[in-house]
């Protein structure tokens, strides 16, 4: 229990470091095991300064950073162990266009290198933007859910407003 | 194996047959407020074992079930299933022969939930053991609800922890 | 205690239902105290149903329809005693552009009736479009704030842009 | 009352003096994460007599003075002031006679933080019930700090009382 706990641990922290940089375009991040007897009942701390920032915890983070942050970790744990499917539902909302730029960069990255599936369920005309295909889900009939493939081209017009 | 289909039917908002085929890449998932988005992420994770009602947003199991409109009744039965492709033949021993293969979950009012693998009928603990063989299921960090994210966030260390194991 | 409890019940539920309906669009809610000894030990329930859906308690909505449900509560309690100045920080996250429309409306109304100063922090381009002013928070230097005036005319590009 | 001026200086991550105009309507602000918008909100509810260091997401008050950066030194004071405009009259009596309100709040580390309101030195409370006399004040339920929406959702029953209270 405890040897691979350990393993694990530094596997995450070094996918997180690297994620974090290409997350944020620069800074320094890392995460530590808080002192316990025994390792097995150790905390996860996360240390993070985005560019020209200094050193603090996630709490004096802003709220998109807090975000950024915690998407670094939860892909760390997520390539160390890659599963067939990701489902995001609109992890993207506190994000700003520069940091859903590199946010979709990096899944399409992690998409092409694990052949992970991704459903992202947004509202952000830059995530669409980004998406090999748009499904729409819509209550033509009040309180009735139903789902419809976007057509591409309609998606093409998404793409082109949100490039300008 | 790779997930390529998920149907639902009778659960939630989804009361008519609906399919959602799940494609390699990116894909993106849009509608207005309410529409039910996240109710497609939950029969995803119910499909693969939830047991959780709360879980699901609701007080008991049976919430999952269509409860009705203003224009339409309740229903008394949910059903989802999730199409699964094997042909890079990474499933459990028991399963790997067949190159495709289909986990039903349907729910009856007042009556629970039955699972079915390639049609035969198998318990809540096989599916769950399926899934998690596969790095996924239910419980995998790969599935982010709305409103998850933040909660990573305020988590104490001792309970990010629990994300350090999944990954051990 | 109690007769003024009341009195400020009666008067948030009726701001309340009257908010609902312009925030959604249609449907009906409203607010109960729930059984207690004393009225003031009592809490407040919330039950909503948006338009054509039937009526049902908060959690079974969805993350944009509870939060525009949050919002009526709120701007109920506000309009039973207005304040001179009204801060939201990127409250519209979870709504989708119809809704963000609706939100806008309610407030310049409400802004109209009061005379309340409000300030909106917001990534959301449809409300950057229905401001009367913008300021821009900018870090030309990493780490140090700089407020600046945002040019109306750049802000009508991004009217222009949204308004497409 | 109207509200009419916010400077800071030394405050979180403005540093430089800084001066936010509050004009009738709706006023937007807008900028990269990370840029310092929720330091802004935070500063108005510290000028009016905030005395959690948790609401101003620090473990101590001292951290809302400007902490320094990898460019540039830690300060020891930070200050915050607040315009108020009287012409409508409606200032509590013992400040009536005068058409503008200026209320500052300084902090220096190590040593807590002292207020004047027009010049003359008062306490907190003073400052807490000038701006309850408002119906404003640093816990009003007209300022949502980022995150707060969600809050009212999860609350229990008896902790939204706590809003008719504010109404009432
Ligand atoms: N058992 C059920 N039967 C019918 N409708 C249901 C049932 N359970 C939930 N719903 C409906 O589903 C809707 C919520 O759907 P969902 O949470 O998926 O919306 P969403 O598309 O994610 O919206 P948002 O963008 O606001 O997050 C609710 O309005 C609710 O009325
Ligand atoms: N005492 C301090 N000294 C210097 N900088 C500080 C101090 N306290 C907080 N900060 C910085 O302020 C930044 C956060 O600012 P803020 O939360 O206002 O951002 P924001 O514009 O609201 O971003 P978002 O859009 O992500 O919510 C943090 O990156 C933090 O480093
Ligand atoms: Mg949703
Ligand atoms: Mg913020």
């Amino acid at each position: 229990g405890r040897e691979r706990l350990i393993v694990a641990f530094e596997a995450v922290n070094r996918h997180f470091q690297d994620l974090f940089v290409r997350l944020f375009g620069g800074g320094r991040a890392h995460l530590t095991l808080t002192e316990a007897e025994d390792p097995l009942d150790a905390g996860l701390e996360v240390m993070a300064s985005p560019p020209g920032k200094r050193l603090q915890v996630l709490s004096l983070l802003s709220g998109g950073e807090q975000a950024l942050t915690a998407l670094s970790l939860l892909f760390a744990v997520f390539l160390a162990n890659p599963a067939p499917i990701c489902v995001l539902d609109e992890v993207d909302a506190p994000l700003d266009d520069a940091n859903v730029d590199r946010f979709c960069t990096m899944l399409d990255e992690i998409s092409r290198a694990t052949g992970t599936r991704f459903l992202l369920i947004t509202h952000h005309r830059l995530t669409m933007a980004r998406m090999d295909r748009l499904y729409g889900v819509t209550m033509v009939e009040r309180g009735i859910s139903q789902l419809v493939s976007v057509d591409l081209r309609a998606g093409e017009q998404i793409r082109l407003r949100a490039a300008e | 194996m790779q997930f390529a289909k998920l149907r639902l039917a009778g659960f939630k908002s989804f009361v008519e047959p609906t399919e959602l085929v799940i494609e390699p890449g990116l894909t993106g998932i849009v509608g207005p407020n309410g529409c039910g988005k996240s109710n497609l992420v939950e029969a995803l994770r119910w499909v693969m074992g939830e047991t959780s009602a709360r879980q699901m947003r609701g007080g008991e199991m049976d919430d999952v079930i269509f409860n009705g409109t203003l224009g339409r009744p309740a229903r008394n039965l949910a059903e989802v299933s999730l199409l699964i492709d094997n042909h890079d033949r990474k499933a459990p021993a028991a399963l790997n022969d067949q190159i495709e293969i289909e986990v039903v979950r349907r729910i009856e009012r007042g009556s629970g939930s039955a699972y079915r693998v390639n049609g035969r009928e198998v318990r809540a603990r096989d599916v769950q053991l399926l899934f998690a063989d596969a790095a996924s299921g239910a419980h995998s960090p790969a599935l982010v609800s709305q409103g998850r994210i933040g909660a990573i966030i305020n988590a104490k260390p001792s309970d990010r922890r629990a994300l350090l194991e999944e990954a051990a």
